[in-house]
């Protein structure tokens, strides 16, 4: 086995050189770790099963990939290994990506983009490195499903001054602020995305689109009292039986409160902020556009 | 001037370290300075506990008899109420800070302690006072602060009291007098018995230039938050559970008013004083709560005339 | 665009209008009104 597991190890590498990745990643897959006749720790094991899940994922494989990763889950928790655990939430994190399982996979972006340490083992984090995982959180908090989770993580992105360096900052501000985004934006947004985060859902709609929707509706219902389905569908950019849909999903999954008028086609937003505090919000509004006033008026000496 | 305050002499408090004026006199201090800081950051960690009492400890120097504290920080500490030495899962934490804090050189010790009584006014519990003594055997000069964050909304100032023990089985000379406040019922043992094991402080706030300069900016935006918020809706369960406190007070006095008509060993006149000093609170509580009330309601008529009676 | 400005300023009085704050607000006067009365 041990000759076995040494030419593996060199074909594999072979393979790796000429960017044959999955090539590569079969062929240490098909090393034996769990055999009886030799002894093998729990470092190399580990090692071996993040390298081939890094390799499947050199080719978005996530299938392969999560299946070392879960054996190697079983292993991290007890392994002292930095540049071995990073490389695994790496791969986890990504992995999470690819599955559209995007507020976990942001959630794990996130935290690695504040590792401290600079120098894992004979690995150098830099800077670029964090700040591309810290853009990869922030997009995949923005393409999650809208609701309170995702308010929460966009909320600490937002507060984490470093974002304000990131080209995706513009989009984070507005999609915090419940801003309606206009489709240049999202035009914009969509280059910077991965094939993956492209793909068409069966609904035939990419998983951009249903984000950037489902954001926009859920800004509108902010905005306006009520909408009719020929109104909202305009504001959009869809027909308005998928805005009904949509809104329908949105308010059944308890992610937007309101009433769907189905002879009027209308949908009536609800806010359950209660009436007097709602009244302190409106004159909040007014005093702080009172000062504005007064302080332009002081700018310009009258 | 204003900002020499903040300057740390370590020679002085070596010094006054070795002295310990403070072993001899257990009222040898008198005054306590909190900053503008530290007082900001001891209510707003208080107010985020909710009705969760929570712990942080303050730091500071002595100056003759005052206690001045410089700073505050929180401890990851819940329930202080509920345990004897709630503390105690905090020592490593404590550790750490300190001693980082030394090496990013804020040179102040830790001086005392604080923690929240959300709803039940500012004093020594039994477990506080027994924790305050601990703290003042081994950690001279220490000092107890205590922050009702619920009363300090409803009440629109900080509700605070600075406390220190005195030594085992010590009498003080004069019943410590403090400033009247509503003890609940389900408290009013706890406070009773251990209310002679100490004594409060008078408490002054100071502030460094920046900060007056940066609360004078925030100043002009406080008369918005004034207008646009509304005391009656913020404290509603707060004012719900002291109306049932009183209630039950009320009860209480009603049993024993009529218990003590059957019981002779009174002499009138004190049973007379005795009833009416008990029912003289309730109806001092019951005032306080209705005056904070009636003002929050003045403030909701203001606000309807002055933003909805105007008509395009 | 002071001018405009406070002309958007005035269109935003009265601060709200609708039968529920009516409610609302009649109910927290009473409210405080009986805790007064109680007092007494």
């Amino acid at each position: 086995e041990e000759q076995v597991l040494i030419i593996r190890e060199k074909v594999a590498e072979l393979y790796e050189s000429e960017g044959e990745w999955s090539k590569a990643a079969q062929m240490l897959s098909g090393i034996d770790l769990d055999s009886s006749m030799r002894l093998v720790d729990d470092k190399f094991k580990l090692s071996k099963c993040v390298q081939i899940a890094r390799l499947y994922l050199e080719d978005d494989d996530s299938v392969n990939a999560e299946a070392f990763i879960n054996k190697a889950s079983f292993l991290v928790s007890n392994s002292r290994h930095e540049v071995l655990n990073l490389q695994y939430k790496v791969c986890y994190a990504r992995i999470l990506d690819l599955k559209r399982k995007f507020l976990e996979a942001a959630l794990r972006y996130y935290d690695i983009s504040q590792i401290e340490k600079r120098q894992i083992g004979d690995e150098t984090i830099d800077e670029e490195a964090l700040e591309q995982a810290l853009s990869a959180a922030v997009t995949c908090t923005i393409l999650a499903a809208a609701g309170p989770q995702r308010s929460r993580v966009l909320a600490t992105l937002y507060k984490d001054e470093r974002c304000l360096k990131l080209k995706v900052y513009p989009i984070l501000q507005k999609v915090y602020l419940e801003r309606i985004l206009r489709k240049p934006e999202i035009d914009a947004f969509a280059e910077e995305l991965k094939p993956h985060q492209k793909a068409f859902l069966p609904d035939n709609f990419t998983v951009l689109d249903r984000a950037m929707i489902e954001h926009n509706l859920l800004s509108s219902s902010k905005l306006y009292k009520n909408i009719s389905f020929d109104e909202l569908g305009t504001l959009l950019g869809i027909a308005p039986q998928k805005a009904e849909k949509i809104a329908s999903r949105m308010i059944y999954e308890d992610r937007m409160r309101g009433s769907i008028d189905q002879v009027e086609a209308v949908i009536h937003f609800e806010d359950d902020t209660e009436e007097m505090q709602l009244w302190d919000q409106q004159i909040f509004g007014l005093c702080q556009s009172l000062n504005d006033i007064l302080e332009s008026m002081g700018n310009k000496g009258l | 001037s204003s900002d020499a305050i903040f300057y740390y002499d370590e020679a002085a408090t070596a010094r006054s370290q070795q002295e310990k004026p403070w072993a001899n006199d257990p009222n040898y201090f008198k005054r306590v300075k909190i900053s503008a800081l530290a007082l900001l950051k001891m209510v707003v960690h208080a107010r985020s506990g909710g009705t969760i009492e929570v712990m942080g400890l303050m730091q500071g120097k002595a100056d003759g008899d005052a206690i001045i504290v410089m700073d505050a920080f929180a401890l990851p500490v819940e329930g202080t109420e509920t345990r004897v030495n709630a503390q105690a899962d905090a020592y490593e934490y404590m550790v750490d800070y300190s001693q980082t804090n030394k090496q990013a050189g804020r040179l102040e010790n830790v001086v005392g302690w604080y923690h929240s009584h959300p709803g039940y006014g500012c004093w020594l519990s039994g477990i506080d006072v027994s924790t305050q003594m601990l703290n003042q055997r081994y950690q001279e000069p220490f000092l107890a602060v205590v922050i009702d964050p619920t009363r300090t909304v409803s009440a629109g100032k900080v509700e605070i009291g600075a406390f220190r023990t005195y030594p085992e089985g010590y009498k003080p000379s004069d019943e410590p007098v403090s400033e009247y406040q509503t003890i609940p019922l389900n408290k009013i043992e706890d406070f009773g018995v251990h209310c002679k094991q100490y004594y409060s402080l008078d408490i002054t706030y100071f502030k460094s230039s920046l900060d007056s300069h940066l609360l004078d900016l925030l100043w002009n935006k406080y008369w918005v938050n004034t207008l646009s918020s509304s005391p009656l809706l913020n404290n509603g369960e707060y004012v719900a559970g002291q109306i049932s406190d009183l209630a039950e007070k009320l009860e209480q006095a009603e049993n024993q008013l009529a218990h003590s008509r059957l019981g002779p060993f009174l002499t009138p006149s004190q049973r007379k004083k005795e009833d009416e000093s008990q029912l003289a609170k309730i109806t001092r509580d019951s005032a306080k709560i209705t005056v904070e009330q009636v003002h929050g309601l003045m403030s909701q008529v203001i606000k309807d005339i002055l933003f909805n009676s105007v008509r395009p | 665009s002071l001018i405009r400005q406070v002309s958007s300023l005035l269109r935003r009085l009265p601060a709200i209008e609708s039968e529920k704050f009516q409610d609302d607000f009649l109910m927290e006067y009473n409210d405080t009104l009986l805790i007064a009365y109680l007092a007494m």
